[in-house]
């Protein structure tokens, strides 16, 4: 199994058009990396991507420094995922 | 394995195994109402089974359901497990549903990405695509909701074979999007398409791959609000809806476009909850909620399907 400890979660609420295109151009200068949950649709709607811890700092930075304001929607997937595999086993038993 | 239906856990994630056999529990069971139907093979070489439930007649009018197209969408494969312990339990309670079984079938796919679901268990839980590779391309898997002939490689798909939205390299490259199409198409009954994804609360109708109104706009749009209004009064959850293209993005090559190019008029795609803190991580708690939900927005669906003949 993947480990996703420390990766988070960030919700960043779009305003126009011209920051959903900067969360675009971060799939490009990320490849692979940024894995979009709720991918750049339109202003009115979240934009939910995956971050590795690795990668935390650099994209905070880039949205930073592109005044793109965000909240951490999951502070560490892989707390969530222990949960998750412990009600499976617990359901099981 | 778990014994019979009763004793299943609804309220519990399981494993590909698990409700493969929980399936084979189901038509044992309810064997005068349900069967199973092997429509083909992953790419990987799992069986890609359908539940059919029937009350008797030949090619009757039919309802497609279709769930986990989306491997790490958890809460799909969870609510359509619920959605057809529900079905065989209401038969002849619920009037809707039995005046619906009266005069059609209704068919779910369960496990629509066997592959990508067994990945999720073994390897990557956040794994999306199915798991095909092919020589001299680098990144595994293909986006099966991107795969369909209807508007193929469009715009709101890749040619990335390492894009989570890689479309693969032609229409219906993907075993388990042709399976689906050639069930259809030989069957050719069928007036209803419902495809459950998570997540984000939307319910939608085509077109994705375009921003043109489909002929039955209209009809869809009142439908879907009815629905959302069905679902809303069970547990006060917000859905938004309306086509894919204006609500959410563009995308090509998709299930509900190529089944309305089809001729299957109603046909929508469920974008379920996450309560807007969990995303695809939604907590098993939230699992019997959603699919109650949801259950009743499907439940008008097959209302209007039904009494709309075409």
């Amino acid at each position: 199994q993947m480990n996703f400890t420390g990766d988070q979660v960030l919700r960043i609420l779009a305003k126009d058009e011209k920051e959903l295109s900067l969360l675009r151009d971060l799939e490009g200068l990320k490849p692979q990396k940024v894995d979009f949950w709720r991918g750049p649709a339109r202003p009115s709607l979240p934009v939910d991507m995956r971050v590795p811890f690795s990668e935390l700092r650099d994209v905070k930075a880039y949205l930073d420094s592109h005044g793109l304001a965000y909240n951490i929607m999951i502070k560490d997937i892989q707390v969530l995922l222990d949960e998750e595999r412990e009600a499976m086993a617990k359901s099981r038993r | 394995l778990e014994r019979s239906t009763s004793s299943f856990s609804y309220s519990s994630y399981h494993t590909l195994d698990e409700i493969y056999s929980w399936i084979d529990n189901l038509v044992t069971e309810y064997s005068d109402i349900v069967s199973k139907i092997h429509i083909g093979n992953s790419f990987e070489n799992r069986s890609i089974l359908v539940l059919k439930f029937s009350t008797g007649g030949s090619q009757r009018p039919a309802i497609w359901i279709d769930t986990g197209i989306h491997s790490r969408e958890w809460i799909t494969h969870a609510t359509g497990i619920w959605i057809a312990k529900k079905i065989v339990s209401e038969y002849g309670k619920d009037c809707i549903l039995t005046d619906t079984l009266k005069a059609m079938d209704i068919f779910i796919e369960l496990v629509t990405n066997p592959d990508g679901f067994a990945f999720t268990h073994s390897m990557n839980r956040l794994w999306r695509k199915n798991k095909s590779s092919r020589p001299g391309i680098f990144c595994i898997g293909v986006d099966l909701n991107r795969n369909w002939k209807s508007g193929f490689g469009g715009n709101g798909s890749n040619n990335n074979p390492c894009s989570e939205t890689y479309r693969g390299p032609f229409p219906q490259s993907e075993p388990e999007v042709a399976a689906i199409v050639d069930f259809i198409t030989v069957h050719g009954n069928f007036k209803a398409l419902i495809s459950i994804h998570s997540y984000s609360q939307m319910l939608m109708y085509p077109y994705g791959h375009s921003l043109e109104p489909v002929l039955n706009q209209k009809e869809l749009y009142d439908l879907a609000q009815e629905a959302v209004k069905a679902l809303r009064k069970v547990n006060g959850i917000e859905y938004i809806f309306g086509s894919i293209s204006t609500t959410l993005y563009v995308a090509s090559g998709i299930t509900v476009d190529w089944a309305y190019d089809m001729g299957i008029k109603y046909a929508f795609s469920f974008e379920l909850r996450d309560t807007g803190r969990y995303g695809f991580l939604l907590p098993a708690s939230q699992i019997v909620p959603t699919a109650q939900e949801t259950w009743m927005a499907i439940r008008t669906i097959m209302k209007h399907t039904l009494n709309h003949p075409y």
